[in-house]
């Protein structure tokens, strides 16, 4: 089962100013984002059982948190996999979602189940791929979109695929 | 590309590269880059057709250990640069321009510590800047206070604007306070003040407008001009309590962050930037899964 207390109280500690400003002796700090780390665990749990019963199918659900780097594991190697959005504001918003992904063609589909337009780009100073799409999310809502590696095609491919030769 | 240092190319002007473009654009903001150096100069919003010169990029504050002034060092409590003029990470950027139907993006690369990618998508109405900064080096013994700052010609008359945990936003005037007769000691030190989510210049009919995502210290220390700090590496403590300077062990923490920038009208700026900031605070939380789960409810 999943629990936000110690997530709660990991926040409820940080009040303090030295966590705020950055005051803290530098081990206080990581003694911070230990506890910061360790509330997010079972907050984890806590969200993928309230997605599980709202998607209404069960999923060993993944929270990529380095995302601002382009790690995610997940996203990497698998050759389908879903993306769930959920939006905390009161308003329907467009997202584009950014996802490390390795180097092929992916189709990328929408709740209904329609092709949405898809990018896969190299990631700054890295030669990462991330995927791209624009994600539509309700207000206070999630979406469910499905990624599938499209067999065959790598980007290699797609990328120095030899031009026809203009006619002289 | 890879683009000369500028003093190379300033002492033989006669071989100047072509000075082809190098802009990103959408249906609502346009940005071009000096294609001698790869910084950002220009921003233009399509939409109300205004035009602004914005020169961006990162300078470094050398951060005091105490002079015949104070004694005071900069440090976790105190922030105090031994000098009013920062220094320049870099003059110029080694520069990637990625552009596909979903994103256009021009990659800079300042210094091995610092880089940048600034980014355009459809329908996107302000420019996202997203920084990496670090580990920064202190190999010359001098702590670092990283700023990204942003020149314009806006006449500000010494006036920006800051805001109060999202909500209120507070007018400020460079070395002066409202409630006592100030005497400034510090001309950079004593003219920062905290930035939750933005800060803003204006001449009252143009306005640029700065969105963080994460609360930094942040000042207009000359007119038409915006900087905020963006990370800090220091070696002595600034005995104020703390004991130990700011100084991470190791090789030191890199920092990944963005700053949104909104180019409008004086008048309507406040929804632009409104709107965004909580959408930059209530940001969307990606979860994934493999699929093929099993139905949650038996039936």
């Amino acid at each position: 089962s999943g629990d936000s207390v110690p997530l709660n109280e990991a926040m409820a500690v940080l009040q303090h100013h030295d966590a705020v400003s950055g005051t803290s002796k530098q081990h206080v700090a990581n003694d911070y984002a230990r506890q910061l780390a360790a509330g997010w665990g079972p907050c984890e749990i806590l969200l993928s059982n309230a997605l599980a019963r709202f998607s209404g199918s069960k999923e060993e659900f993944v929270f990529c948190r380095s995302l601002n780097i382009s790690l995610c594991p997940l996203s990497q190697t698998a050759k389908s996999f879903q993306v769930t959005i959920y939006n905390p504001l009161g308003r329907k918003v467009d997202w584009m979602v950014r996802l490390p992904v390795s180097k092929h063609i992916f189709l990328v589909k929408d709740p209904s189940g329609t092709v949405v337009p898809s990018d896969v780009v190299v990631a700054p100073s890295s030669d990462r791929q991330e995927l791209l799409f624009s994600a539509s999310v309700p207000a206070l809502g999630f979406s469910v979109y499905s990624v599938t590696q499209v067999p065959g095609q790598s980007l290699q491919a797609l990328i120095y695929q030899p031009r026809a030769q203009k006619s002289s | 590309s890879r683009i000369k240092p500028l003093s190379r190319i300033k002492s033989s002007p006669r071989i100047r590269p072509p000075s082809h473009i190098l802009t990103i654009q959408n249906e609502h903001i346009w940005a071009r880059f000096d294609s001698d150096t790869g910084l950002l100069v220009e921003i233009k919003n399509l939409d109300q057709d205004l035009l602004l010169p914005v020169r961006q990029a990162f300078y470094w504050y050398n951060a005091s250990i105490g002079n015949s002034l104070s004694t005071q060092a900069s440090g976790a409590y105190i922030f105090r640069p031994n000098q009013q003029e920062p220094l320049l990470v870099s003059h110029w950027a080694q520069t990637r321009l990625v552009k596909t139907a979903l994103v256009q993006e021009v990659h800079q690369n300042f210094s091995a510590w610092c880089s940048q990618v600034v980014r355009l998508y459809p329908g996107q109405r302000h420019l996202e800047l997203e920084w990496t900064v670090g580990p920064i080096p202190v190999g010359d013994n001098w702590g670092k206070e990283v700023i990204s700052r942003f020149d314009t010609p806006l006449e500000t008359k010494g006036l920006f604007f800051t805001d109060s945990n999202g909500r209120e936003i507070l007018e400020r005037r460079r070395n002066y306070r409202p409630t006592w007769e100030l005497n400034q000691t510090e001309p950079v030190a004593g003219n920062y003040y905290p930035v939750n989510s933005r800060i803003y210049i204006t001449d009252g009919n143009v306005q640029l407008t700065v969105l963080t995502d994460r609360s930094q210290g942040g000042s207009s220390l000359r007119d038409g001009s915006v900087e905020l700090m963006v990370h800090r590496r220091l070696l002595r403590d600034d005995e104020r309590g703390v004991g130990e300077p700011l100084l991470e062990e190791g090789l030191g923490l890199w920092v990944r962050g963005r700053h949104l920038v909104l180019l409008d009208k004086a008048r309507t700026a406040a929804v632009g930037h409104r709107l965004q900031a909580e959408k930059e605070l209530l940001a969307p939380q990606v979860v994934l899964a493999l699929g093929g789960g099993i139905p949650y409810h038996p039936k």
